[in-house]
């Protein structure tokens, strides 16, 4: 989910 | 987190701060595209909306900020800061880069994961992230020359990079459905970018001459 890849990378 | 992505934050950090620090001490921005900045600066500012939503590791935390506050300070510094303005190079940072940021908006509403505001505007600051770096690299080969600091700038660039596609490559082959395609495919179009500038850096830095 989104909030997964924006927390995943910067 | 394996070392690649850290040592590619790192290396983002640090090319941040090179040109901050650059601009601060000698009160000159010859040399630097204050629109390429500015795109930098929209691309943190549409892809951390969830800094102060979330909050996920200090880490995390801290270089969000880190990139967010030198992106708007490099702008505020080439833009307000009297002293550094007059060094601005008007004339030849004319790459007009609202276009680009138009396509991409526009290309953000067309091809997206999922079609929320969060996402779009995310996936819109990964493609203005592949082109940012457009009016610096045409500045740099209208000025026809560039001094070392900006050259280290655009190199550490490239690095952080390169360093998140081998941090891909690390991951696709230990996580088991690690696909994004969306960021892969927009993250190797800029480091294709990159690509020409690497080899007239590594010319001139091999020939040991002044790059131009």
């Amino acid at each position: 989910p989104l909030q997964q890849r924006m927390h995943d990378e910067l | 987190m394996n070392i690649f992505r850290l040592a590619g934050d790192m290396t983002h950090m640090f090319s941040v701060l090179v040109l901050l620090l650059k601009i601060h001490t000698i009160k000159s921005c010859a040399g630097v595209s204050v629109k390429t900045q500015e795109l930098y600066a929209i691309v943190f500012a549409t892809r951390y909306l969830d800094i102060f939503t979330s909050f996920v590791s200090i880490y995390n935390t801290f270089m969000k900020l880190v990139f967010l506050g030198s992106s708007f300070s490099i702008v505020w510094y080439m833009r307000y800061h009297k002293a550094v303005h007059r060094t601005y190079d008007r004339e030849q940072d004319t790459f007009r880069h609202w276009f680009l940021v138009l396509s991409c908006l526009l290309l953000a509403l067309l091809i997206h994961e999922k079609f929320t505001f969060l996402e779009v505007l995310w996936t819109f600051s990964l493609y203005l992230e592949a082109v940012a770096i457009l009016p610096q690299l045409v500045l740099l080969q209208r000025t026809r020359n560039i001094d070392n600091l900006t050259g280290q700038y655009i190199f550490l660039l490239g690095g952080y990079r390169g360093l998140y596609i081998l941090n891909w490559i690390y991951r696709y082959f230990t996580e088991p459905h690690f696909v994004h395609w969306i960021t892969w495919i927009t993250g190797l179009v800029q480091t294709l970018l990159y690509a020409d500038f690497f080899y007239y850096y590594f010319l001139s830095w091999k020939n040991n001459k002044k790059l131009n």
